[in-house]
């Protein structure tokens, strides 16, 4: 089933607030790889919020992702 | 605290201004900035003087996209500002994003609290995973003191106490859902959803979500304090009823009904009433129990009158579920009466508790 529209947005969304917040690198990765990272940086995501780990990215997790924020990472070393 | 501690090696911290929001006038930014920094100094023994020109240790100022630092920000909404650990150059800095609205008040993004926020991360404060803190990540709109005992353990771990020991009174942490001893403030149902409310914060308990969502009630209702002793929801009249002191609010859906705040006393209550405990809509009869010390009224909604012969005995009527009562909800026949942190199931036509169980059982606990 191709992907909807919607779905592509989540998952850009999500990208780009992993990489800003938590951490995960940009640039391609080796096959497998990158999804694999990306559920690691969303169960470290929903750790850090209480929410429930699940790696997916589900209604709460997007709609948290989607709110009004502060620009520092939530984890990993400030540069 | 950042990796490594990062913390200002000197109590006397300078700030400097460099530019203005065109959404405030001047002083109130000025207002906003000192009153963020003292939200820090109450509790630390830093103290913070503003300089005018040179380099201060926490740069103040308000950008766009590309600000200067290779850290954009991203025009309205998202990310609201960012500031540096402690150190030299960048360090401290504190930078506000320009695509936003700032406000005094609740509306859109509070400049106040966003820079205590930010002079959070500016004195070596990381993020918080307690959503009722001020160090948590995510914006929402809170009146008062604005520090949580979280924060104030962080920041005194770096800096050590105010040696003035000036008095403030830190909010505290977000109750913990499945904290065997929890209670509950009030319980209403809200359109199929149920809402539970206990301190500063509500869970919202929905058909389709597997998890309660707990939110702070000022971040959905800034109008509502931050206390509700009581809630109900009459469905035929499709509002919710939320107590708080002598004072009630109607909601419809989630929006403030207009012609609120009005006084309890106009349900027909005595003056001697300042406070309901818990409130509950019997479907079946069309009447609402309201909760008083050992006592509840019977207020019919058709009429809009309290019911004869009321208060009557709380013990008396509802024999097993002791004297008092913190909340209340009504399903199905069944009125479940929440005080302290048990929970009383009891049936309505036999009269009797038929199951006891902890408060929080309804929270998937």
């Amino acid at each position: 089933k191709p992907i909807s529209t919607e779905e592509k947005d989540k998952a850009v969304l999500a990208k780009k607030y992993l990489q800003r917040f938590y951490g995960m690198p940009a640039g391609l990765q080796r096959p497998g790889k990158s999804s694999d990272l990306m559920q690691q940086k969303i169960r470290e995501m929903q750790e850090f919020f209480k929410l429930e780990v699940t790696g997916k990215l589900d209604d709460k997790t997007v709609e948290l992702m989607e709110m009004a924020r502060c620009g520092v990472p939530d984890v990993a070393e400030y540069n | 605290h950042f990796p490594r501690d990062l913390k200002w090696k000197t109590t006397n911290v300078t700030f400097r201004i460099l530019n203005y929001t065109p959404d405030l006038k001047k002083k109130v930014v000025d207002r906003a900035v000192r009153k963020a920094l003292n939200v820090w100094s109450k509790v630390t023994p830093l103290r913070f003087t503003k300089t005018f020109d040179g380099t201060a240790d926490i740069m103040i100022s308000f950008g766009t996209k590309e600000h200067g630092d290779f850290n954009p920000f991203d025009g309205p909404e998202g990310l609201l500002a960012h500031a540096y650990p402690p150190g030299i150059g960048i360090g401290g800095d504190t930078h506000f994003d320009e695509d936003e609205t700032w406000t005094e008040d609740y509306h859109a993004f509070n400049l106040f609290l966003v820079a205590a926020h930010e002079f959070g991360h500016a004195l070596g404060m990381a993020h918080s995973s307690d959503p009722g803190s001020l160090m948590y990540p995510v914006y929402s709109y809170a009146k008062g003191f604005p520090l949580s005992e979280d924060d104030i353990e962080g920041i005194q771990s770096l800096y050590g106490e105010n040696p003035d020991h000036e008095k403030f009174k830190p909010k505290p942490i977000a109750p913990e859902k499945c904290d065997p001893e929890l209670s509950f403030d009030a319980i209403t149902e809200l359109r199929g959803e149920t809402i539970i409310f206990k301190d500063r914060f509500y869970w919202r308990l929905h058909p389709n979500m597997p998890e309660p969502e707990q939110t702070l009630i000022k971040n959905t209702w800034p109008e509502i304090p931050n206390k509700v002793d009581a809630a109900y929801e009459n469905p035929e009249r499709d509002v919710v009823i939320i107590f708080s002191g002598i004072k009630m609010w109607a909601l419809n859906g989630y929006t403030l009904v207009d012609g609120y705040p009005k006084y309890i006393h106009k349900l027909g209550l005595p003056k001697t009433v300042r406070k309901i405990d818990a409130a509950v809509n019997i479907r079946d009869t069309g009447k609402t129990l309201l909760f008083v010390d050992e006592e509840y009224w019977s207020f019919d909604e058709q009429t809009g009158t309290m019911d004869t012969g009321y208060p009557r005995s709380i013990e008396d009527d509802f024999p097993g579920i002791g004297d008092e009562v913190d909340a209340a909800a009504y399903h199905y026949g069944y009125l479940n009466l929440y005080h302290e942190h048990t929970q009383f199931e009891y049936s309505y036509s036999a009269r009797k508790v038929v199951r006891i169980m902890r408060a929080n059982s309804i929270l998937n606990c």
